[in-house]
């Protein structure tokens, strides 16, 4: 029988070694380090795949280091937009939520629409009402906010570009996205 | 944006992508992230989370076309990642990567950048961590 796997990703982009400072560096691969062996506990306790990329994101959401949740970046309007899906392989349920600003988790309000709705995507005020109908935990949108993804909007809006994450940089130099 | 891919003990699989979007986006924009089939997807056969440039994900349906290569195609799980990720992202300019995992419980973490922010790990192992291209 195969043995249970976990695999986490923080995002893809133009990340090279000479740009990364090894202060920043370690602190990326102990995030993931913690993030991922949480998981295999998780997994080897017989938890469902479910819940383990469940906890697994809400955790990564919770990692100002990554562009999600706590640390995302920010729109041209200095807002945070976030958005989320879950995905069950067994029963193909999915539930996903699209520009919320209020909502600490949107992973979880993803999972709440997955397990507690007959709708697959909600999105801006709708899913604000049905995460907070859930009994969802909610901040102030500026609860997401760095001081780095500002600094990262402002020399975006100076650039006239968009930038995916890692391209823009969080501690980072100024090349990478996801 | 984060995502994970799991397997657990009897077999199941599930998927999970969340993101803050673009820096400097216009307010509204959705991008691949939230859109099952585009940058989450998982069936019986495979799980799928991505990462990149959201508009190709999206146009390509890229997390489902893995498991519609593998499917329909006779992919196995390296095969179709390789194709979605190194021919068919960048041939529409797009750039990024993904994890999968499949029923088997082999992994694929194929990325098409200079770097990904990713680890995997076994129950009871120990886990592999890496960034770079080369590690």
């Amino acid at each position: 029988m195969a043995k249970a796997t976990i695999a986490i990703h923080g995002g893809a982009g133009a990340i090279a070694r000479a740009s990364m400072n090894a202060g920043d560096e370690q602190r990326y691969r102990q995030a993931l380090s913690l993030i991922v062996a949480d998981a295999q506990s998780r997994l080897a306790a017989g938890q469902s795949a479910l819940d383990v990329v469940t906890e697994a994101v809400r955790q990564l959401e919770e990692c100002p280091l990554f562009n999600a949740g706590r640390g995302a970046v920010l729109t041209h309007q200095g807002q945070h937009e976030l958005d989320a899906c879950v995905m069950d392989g067994s029963t193909r349920a999915a539930g996903a939520v699209a520009g919320v600003t209020r909502v600490r988790n949107p992973v979880l309000a993803a999972r709440a629409v997955l397990e507690n709705s007959p709708h697959v995507l909600l999105i801006g005020e709708g899913a604000e009402s049905f995460a907070e109908a859930q009994g969802l935990e909610r901040v102030e949108n500026h609860f997401f906010t760095t001081p780095q993804r500002r600094a990262q909007l402002e020399r975006a809006i100076a650039d006239n570009q968009m930038r995916l994450d890692h391209d823009a940089g969080s501690l980072s130099p100024d090349r990478k996205f996801g | 944006t984060v995502g994970a891919v799991a397997r657990d003990s009897a077999g199941g699989l599930a998927a999970a992508t969340s993101t803050g979007g673009i820096t400097n986006k216009q307010a509204g924009r959705v991008g691949d992230s939230p859109l099952p089939g585009a940058g989450c997807y998982a069936s019986a056969g495979v799980a799928v989370s991505c990462t990149g440039s959201g508009e190709v994900f999206m146009r390509l349906l890229a997390a489902y076309d893995v498991a519609a290569l593998m499917e329909y195609g006779g992919l196995s799980l390296a095969q179709a990642t390789q194709k979605v990720i190194m021919e068919k992202i960048p041939e529409l300019g797009g750039s990024g990567g993904l994890i999968a995992v499949d029923a088997a419980g082999n992994l694929a973490l194929p990325f098409n950048s200079e770097g990904m922010y990713r680890a995997y790990g076994v129950a009871g192992e120990q886990p592999v961590v890496a960034i770079y291209r080369e590690d």
